[in-house]
């Protein structure tokens, strides 16, 4: 009834992007709007 | 239909496993305090994308149980589609049997295949849920297979080792400095009423009172857009958020004031430093509500207090660590 998940630390989206010279394009494709995630559910 | 914006996980760097179905099949997830789905990829996506990733095959389940009923996930220009089904969920032991999921069927974009994680488990209320899908944890409180109606969030700050989510329970280790317990302002996100935001000792915003979110699939700290040129000015940076490493340690704390009490974060916390460079960790926004602004404490905050969040009583307690 009680149960611990570990979580790790890894490389996020964004820094892998930038390792492949992609985020810019993605960035440009994608505009990053903090605030979809909020209130867009339908 | 329903959607999720995929977009906005780009930041996230904490995850953990899971498995779903019978024998177990592995999934790396981001545990979202900020959304009420689980989805992760499926067989029945054949593009590269998902070609980086686990993906779940339900005829490998015994246990699986399919819907005709769609889902849409959904990420700037495009959107992961897919298919709701039922399935068990384990969760660090915990079997949650009858788990509606989502699993991808598309996904129109190549970014995905660098995505770290393979699916995202939301941790916030079913009224947010898209497709009225019941999320994780209430089926854990409805299964009775939790021994509080309650999880709790550890960050570490180091954030190599150490890190965890704990279903049922709260760790006393991480709260000898006390919880403060505060009440929620809607049981939608794990959101909750802020009193105001100094910077050191003077007052810079919600001076009146404003909305805040406490979200682990949020990475940075999130502020209202007409106030986010100010604060970065008030924090010598220009408007990039670029900071000098070197005036760090002269940086004061931005504090939180939530029902009555203040909660710091220091310029450790909120300066984030990559490649010899230091950027503030704010972010702005504009997402109004009926009380005002929306700020979002994400991770940046999160790796300072443990965080408690209480379905039985619907409050969010926060532990200041040491």
């Amino acid at each position: 009834h009680i149960s611990r998940v570990s979580l790790w630390r890894g490389k996020s989206l964004r820094q892998t992007l930038k390792e492949h010279g992609l985020l810019e394009n993605y960035l440009k494709q994608h505009p990053y709007n903090p605030a979809a995630k909020y209130f867009s559910t339908g | 239909s329903s959607t999720e914006p995929l977009q906005n996980y780009m930041d996230n760097e904490y995850f953990g496993t899971i498995s779903i179905g019978t024998p177990g099949q592995q999934f790396t997830v981001m545990f979202d305090t900020g959304s009420s789905n689980l989805w992760v990829p499926s067989v029945y996506c054949s593009s590269r994308a998902c070609s980086n990733h686990n993906l779940f095959n339900p005829s490998e389940s015994s246990t699986f149980v399919g819907t005709n009923e769609s889902v849409s996930i959904a990420y700037g220009t495009g959107s992961m589609t897919g298919v709701l089904g039922y399935d068990t969920v384990t969760v660090a032991g915990i079997e949650v049997t009858n788990q509606i999921f989502g699993l991808t069927e598309t996904e129109p974009g190549d970014f995905f295949y660098y995505c770290p994680f393979d699916g995202i488990l939301g941790l916030a209320f079913p009224s947010i849920a898209s497709a009225g899908a019941t999320p994780v944890f209430d089926n854990m409180m409805t299964e009775d297979l939790v021994a509080e109606d309650l999880f709790s969030v550890y960050l570490s700050k180091d954030g190599q080792s150490g890190s965890f989510v704990l279903f049922g329970a709260i760790d006393s280790s991480y709260t000898t400095n006390g919880i403060t317990w505060i009440p929620l302002s809607a049981e939608t996100y794990w959101q909750i009423t802020m009193d105001s935001v100094y910077i050191g000792d003077e007052p810079v915003a919600c001076t009146s009172g404003c909305q805040a979110i406490v979200d682990t699939g949020t990475s940075l700290l999130v502020v209202p857009n007409s106030i986010l040129n100010s604060l970065l000015a008030a924090l010598g940076s220009d408007s990039s958020g670029r900071i000098s490493c070197s005036a760090v340690s002269m940086l004061p704390d931005v504090v939180y004031y939530l029902n009555g009490n203040a909660f710091p974060v220091p310029p450790s916390a909120y300066v984030i430093e990559s490649e010899g460079d230091c950027m503030l960790g704010f972010e702005g926004m504009d997402v109004p509500t009926e009380s005002g602004e929306l700020w979002i404490l994400g991770d940046v905050f999160i790796r300072q207090y443990y965080v408690v969040f209480n379905r039985a009583n619907n409050m969010v307690g926060l532990s200041p660590l040491s």
